[in-house]
């Protein structure tokens, strides 16, 4: 399917154990990407 | 089914054997995994290349044909491929052109896209792993260090990629990565085959960090946030990011689009660097010389 | 997904998933018969009581009783990788790995029992949540041999496929996506806790036929279903464009689609309604 089932918005997602992780130095320094994880959900869902 | 003819090369896991598919009289290899001598059952890298392999059907990713079990060995039947990227560069008889880099680069990135989009992380991209079909399509191969990108929660080993095509969070010790460590080893190769030599050649992970950073200028906390949390991030000497200039030079014979794209697969922050998307729709492929048609390829 | 091998390989109608395990079951009861046959010619001096006591115990697993054993040791894998502190996704991957293996394999030549380690051993390696075959065994108190002796026929049984889409990824898309739908309108501490129930429930469901009828996110939409059933409405109503159309006669509500270009929502609700009866 050329046409996602879903937009990615980050600003809705209100999902508190990804966003400790976004704070975590190691994750920021190793280059973590919270919308590569809801990217891989959503697809997930849609798939 | 299957003939084993001859046998063409030998790795800690497994032994290479061409081959014929009888019913179809098509050429194969055949990955043979030893089985005796690991305490542990099957080899992790088997499981990765029968898990991930059977997952993809891509022109640009090597094509596992069949699986079988023959004498208690595990034998997977792959695709013939009899060349690799790393010949052509290394084979100065042969010349290749812009076009031909460009066509390379693309089928590299397509395969790269294919992986990643299926959440796939190749984890070990160099040119002896991009295979050449003998109508010229690029293809990606050897999986055993592949992996699914990481549920949030997973320590991912920091210990892959060959070490010339380690990207910088790999080299710091990185145990939360993305896809971005394949794009920076595409981007070692995107220079190399300008080069024609191997780009950081480091002689240890300890000098490879130095070689990178001489190349590439050492970043600070300004361009890559927390950077200065890697324990290694301490010991290291300070460069100057080169200037456009230098870069031309350095690339004599690449477009203004060449260097921004390799630029972008070798930024240091691993947030910024490119994705396979942002990298198949560069400038770089919209402007000419149009990539060489695979089957005109060297 | 329909490259995948899950959809492509491990995908059934009840009606062929039922025709696999008797024809698994009816290939031993053969065999095990045979056996008995040559047994009892080369022991021809059994007393009546012994022959008596063959007649009535050496009879053959039914295809039910299987399923039985083998969904009882399914429960036992996910209940031992909850005492063994394995991810979530080991023990579902494991679980997929034991019951797919009876499906190729019967209970009748592979005591689940010693199946139940190699599975759950594999399935960490094929997670990526590798641990040394010494350490496994000491901790699930087997030995090495006994974890390693069954691997490849495992492998084999597998078809060599191993990768496995459980719905707890989809569960988290669609928490995702139910927030974008209905943004605003969801108290996330409730939806925190309808997360939770889900993800217990997706347990519960793989060790159900579900897994081989319906896809992942089938499966969740119809936990869903089963957990709030108001909550997983609007969110169809919303996402799918489904209008609750209230003035049909036999005041059943209707679904009409507006935009057909879309999901077919009636189709999938009808889905998700047979696939919540199947987990149920």
């Amino acid at each position: 399917d050329l046409h996602k089932r879903y937009v990615l918005s980050e600003a809705h997602y209100e999902d508190p154990f990804i966003k400790s992780l976004q704070t975590k130095k190691e994750y920021i320094a190793s280059g973590f990407r919270a919308d590569y994880v809801y990217d891989r959900m959503l697809t997930e869902a849609f798939m | 089914e299957y003939s084993k003819e001859k046998k063409v090369g030998e790795g800690t896991y497994a032994v290479v054997y061409l081959g014929t598919k009888r019913s179809s009289n098509r050429r194969i290899a055949i990955k043979e995994i030893k089985t005796s001598g690991f305490k542990d059952g099957l080899d992790m890298s088997a499981i990765r290349e029968v898990k991930y392999l059977q997952e993809m059907q891509h022109v640009n990713v090597i094509e596992l044909v069949d699986v079988f079990m023959a004498q208690n060995n595990l034998n997977l039947v792959l695709e013939f491929l009899p060349a690799d990227l790393e010949m052509v560069i290394k084979d100065t008889s042969i010349l290749f052109t812009q076009a031909d880099i460009k066509s390379w680069l693309l089928m590299t990135l397509r395969g790269v896209h294919h992986c990643h989009r299926n959440f796939i992380l190749h984890r070990d991209l160099k040119p002896n792993n991009l295979l050449l079909s003998p109508d010229g399509q690029l293809k990606i191969a050897d999986f055993g260090l592949a992996r699914n990108m990481g549920s949030p929660q997973e320590f991912l080993t920091s210990n892959v990629v060959t070490r010339w095509y380690r990207a910088p969070e790999l080299l710091f010790g990185a145990r939360h990565y993305t896809g971005a460590v394949d794009m920076w080893s595409v981007g070692v190769i995107f220079a190399e085959l300008m080069l024609r030599i191997p780009y950081l050649p480091g002689k240890d992970d300890i000098d490879q960090i130095d070689v990178t950073f001489r190349a590439l200028g050492t970043p600070t906390d300004k361009d890559w946030p927390e950077i200065s949390t890697f324990s290694a991030y301490n010991k290291i000497q300070i460069y100057p990011p080169p200037s456009r200039e230098e870069l031309r030079r350095r690339f004599i014979a690449a477009t203004e689009n060449a260097l921004d794209l390799m630029s972008g697969m070798l930024l240091m922050n691993p947030h910024k660097r490119l994705d396979p998307i942002q990298c198949l729709t560069s400038e770089y492929f919209l402007e000419l010389p149009e990539p060489t048609v695979p089957s005109e390829l060297p | 997904y329909r490259h995948s091998t899950q959809y492509r390989f491990w995908s059934f109608t009840p009606e062929r998933l039922a025709q696999i395990r008797s024809d698994v079951n009816a290939r031993v009861t053969t065999k095990t018969q045979l056996d008995m046959k040559v047994f009892l010619e080369s022991h021809p001096n059994l007393t009546q009581d012994e022959l008596a006591a063959i007649k009535v115990k050496a009879v053959p697993v039914s295809p039910h009783e299987e399923l039985l054993l083998v969904n009882y040791f399914a429960r036992m894998i996910l209940s031992f990788a909850g005492k063994m502190n394995l991810p979530t996704e080991v023990a579902a991957t494991a679980v997929s790995f034991f019951r797919k293996f009876f499906l190729s394999n019967s209970v009748m030549e592979f005591p689940p029992k010693e199946v139940f380690h190699t599975t759950l051993f594999f399935a960490c390696k094929s997670e990526n949540y590798f641990m040394g075959v010494e350490s496994f065994a000491k901790k699930a108190k087997t030995s090495a041999d006994a974890v390693l002796k069954h691997e490849f026929k495992l492998l084999e049984s597998l078809n060599f496929t191993l990768m496995n889409h459980h719905p707890y990824k989809a569960l988290h898309g669609f928490f995702l996506d139910i927030q974008n739908v209905l943004s605003g309108k969801v108290d996330m501490k409730y939806m925190g806790q309808v997360y939770t129930n889900c993800k217990k429930s997706i347990s519960d469901a793989l060790l159900t036929d579900a897994i081989y009828f319906y896809t992942p996110p089938q499966i969740t939409l119809a936990i869903l279903l089963t957990e709030d059933e108001a909550l997983m409405m609007r969110y169809m109503q919303l996402k799918f464009n489904l209008n609750v159309d209230t003035s049909s006669a036999n005041g059943q509500k209707e679904f009409k689609q507006e935009d057909p270009s879309a999901i077919n929502a009636e189709r999938l609700l009808e889905i998700i309604k047979s696939c919540q009866a199947v987990i149920e």
